[in-house]
């Protein structure tokens, strides 16, 4: 399953 | 990283800082929101729930650390700090924030990119910040005088999310695959809830006149 991208933003 | 993101992150903790400062040199927190403090110190607990799973970068957990001490400290300043909470006036910050809150919670469960417990608790954070600012705004309203840190403060805020939706149209045209509607959506309307004070907050500075918000 393609992990989603990590939430990169605060 | 782009530079409106970066920006957008450092206003955002200069006001942060600003707020702090403000409560910790002063001894006080009038014209401060408590209810609007308590939604943010909620809102980087619910996002920030993955700062121990997910490494980003040391930027991003430093910051995250920063805004959840900041926000949770300024908190138990105006809750428990003997001198400040004296000048917290609680018959004037009478916004009911509970009601806020169930809203962007049954929100973030039926719109959100996928129904899990952490992508919820983000969206949920996401929809609750769009609004947090309402107890502070309402406050002004109602307070009418607002003294320079407060004014800074809330102009900070505003002008923060404001750099994010600069940071997002960026990284739309650079970045394949970056839609994230919910972010942008929830953003445009904090930052629009902000408009009618940025509107206000120039005017005051451009006839240099006291800030003064109509009733």
């Amino acid at each position: 399953v393609k992990e989603d991208p990590p939430k990169d933003e605060l | 990283m782009n530079i409106f993101r970066l920006a957008g992150d450092m206003t955002h903790l200069a006001s942060v800082l600003v707020l702090l400062l403000k409560i910790h040199t002063i001894k006080s927190c009038a014209g401060i929101s408590l209810k609007t403090q308590e939604l943010y110190a909620l809102v980087f607990a619910t996002r920030y729930l993955d700062l121990f799973t997910d490494y980003i970068s040391l930027y991003n957990t430093l910051m995250k650390l920063i805004f959840l001490v900041s926000s949770f400290s300024i908190v138990w300043y105006i809750r428990h700090h003997k001198i400040v909470r004296r000048s917290y006036d609680k018959d004037q910050d009478t916004f009911r924030h509970y009601f806020l809150v169930l809203p962007c919670f049954l929100l973030a469960l039926v719109i959100n990119e996928k129904f899990t417990v952490k992508e919820i608790m983000w969206t949920f954070s996401l929809y609750l910040e769009a609004v947090a600012i309402l107890p502070q705004l309402v406050l002004l309203q109602r307070t009418r005088n607002i003294d320079n840190l407060t004014g800074q403060y809330v102009f900070l805020l505003g002008a923060y999310r404001s750099l994010y939706i600069l940071n997002w149209i960026y990284r739309y045209f650079t970045e394949p695959h970056y839609v994230h509607w919910i972010t942008w959506i929830s953003g445009l309307v904090q930052t629009l809830l902000y408009a009618d004070f940025f509107y206000y907050y120039f005017q005051s500075w451009k006839n240099n006149v006291k800030l003064e918000l109509p009733a």
